[in-house]
């Protein structure tokens, strides 16, 4: 009589194993020659998951060496790409996300109990057995903040060349068109033909450029508290080169400018809402500019206008508030120069207000980032591994 | 409940220090 042994498969740990000389092409395929969108339809930050895997298999069999070397490797690769896409917006989520999801990891299956209260059963089972990465996981942290750090620049030099033509210049309310004179309107668009640039970017190109960002970081598994903050530090410049040409420039302190900022302003604060966004801070970082729009609407005229001004202009230097009443200009007999006896009075009222007295904004502040530990649901053993990574010499354990 | 293993820590260098390393330099060069 014929017995049949069916064997059964040992089940999956969510360890991956690899050989030593193979090291190399699992750094290749999964860090030097990723694309994001290969990935794109798996679990967010799979390559970071992966290596993580990778890590838990070397810690088991209590190779020291192995760690260590896929670290370095790892870390090495991630920057190189890093130099390689200096202007890519996308690899630079991409590889922020993965970063700090292999930070997450190295945290939350770290063995500190501190690390666990959010873990499964089979999660705390899954945690690393023989060593504590606590030094690379400082290197990782440090790399996310360059990481960050990339990511904003990239993302300031897209938006950078719209930021005066879709706030100041762009006219976004309809019946605001006619307002201008015709001398501002002409040079306006001359000067871009001159230019034989593409005619002024507008609001809403604006807002579809910061809703890519926020869609490409959502779509990467950034998490939500970085860009949260992303946004913020855009918001930041928005608010800063707005205000800075129009504290330098005549031809947009007037009345209907005013009008067309706290329109826009209010369009940003739509967006945010639009995506949960506005408990971030972001609009917080625009209130000198809100205020700029409403110094250029306000009365100035009376003594009781002055006051008026000086409890609402509490986010603008008096050195910036003065150079917007001295720029102001009058589009229509409606409205009128402001006089030097009004300015003078908000002076005296002002002087003694303790602020750091420079007039234009540091375009180059930035807010110090904070990444806040994010633990994952996910289980390890769950996790598939698509044909299309060429990662078939890893091994399941 | 088991008592928490002992974990030896692995000592690595500072992002910074690596990159003194010059091990980020690009290696592609014949």
């Amino acid at each position: 009589r014929q017995v049949t042994v069916q064997r059964k498969e040992k089940d999956f740990e969510g360890m991956l194993e690899y050989y030593k000389e193979d090291e190399a092409l699992l750094v290749k395929n999964l860090v030097t020659d990723m694309k994001p969108n290969v990935v794109s339809a798996t679990v967010p930050c799979l390559p970071a998951y992966i290596l993580f895997m990778c890590i838990r298999h070397a810690d088991y069999i209590n190779d020291d060496q192995k760690v260590h070397s896929l670290l370095t490797s790892t870390i090495n690769a991630i920057k190189k790409v890093l130099k390689k896409n200096n202007d890519d917006f996308e690899m630079t989520s991409f590889w922020l996300a993965n970063t700090s999801r292999l930070l997450h990891c190295l945290k939350q299956y770290s063995g500190d109990e501190a690390f666990m209260t959010q873990n499964s059963a089979k999660q705390n089972e899954h945690c690393l057995k023989n060593f504590d990465l606590a030094e690379y996981r400082q290197v990782l942290s440090d790399l996310s903040i360059q990481i960050y750090q990339q990511l904003v620049r990239v993302a300031e030099a897209i938006m950078q060349p719209m930021i005066v033509s879709s706030m100041l210049e762009s006219e976004s309310i309809p019946s605001l068109a006619g307002v201008k004179p015709m001398g501002y309107r002409n040079r306006t668009s001359s000067f871009d033909c001159e230019d034989g640039g593409p005619a002024g970017y507008t609001l809403e190109a604006l807002i579809r450029q910061l809703g890519q960002f926020y869609t490409t970081m959502a779509d990467h598994g950034l998490d939500p508290e970085i860009g949260e903050q992303v946004v913020r530090q855009l918001f930041y410049s928005i608010n800063a080169v707005t205000l800075n040409n129009l504290l330098l420039r005549k031809d947009v302190c007037s009345w209907s400018t005013g009008m067309q900022l706290r329109y826009n302003i209010s369009q940003l604060e739509e967006w945010l809402r639009g995506k949960n966004l506005h408990q971030s801070g972001a609009i917080a970082t625009m209130e000198p500019l809100i205020q700029a729009a409403q110094l250029l609407q306000v009365k100035k005229k009376t003594s009781q206008d002055a006051e008026a001004i000086c409890s609402l202009c509490t986010a603008l230097s008096l050195q910036q508030i003065v150079k917007i009443l001295n720029l102001y200009t009058p589009l229509n007999e409606f409205e009128e120069r402001v006089t030097v006896s009004f300015i003078r009075d908000i002076q005296n009222r002002l002087q003694d207000r303790i602020e750091i007295n420079q007039l234009l904004v540091d375009t180059k502040h930035t807010f110090p980032v904070l990444f806040p530990y994010t633990p994952s649901a996910l289980s390890l053993e769950t996790l598939h591994i698509p044909a299309s990574l060429n990662l078939d010499f890893l091994t399941r354990v | 409940r088991p008592p928490s293993r002992i974990r030896v820590l692995l000592k690595a260098p500072t992002l910074a220090e690596m990159e003194e390393m010059n091990i980020f330099e690009d290696d592609e060069s014949p």
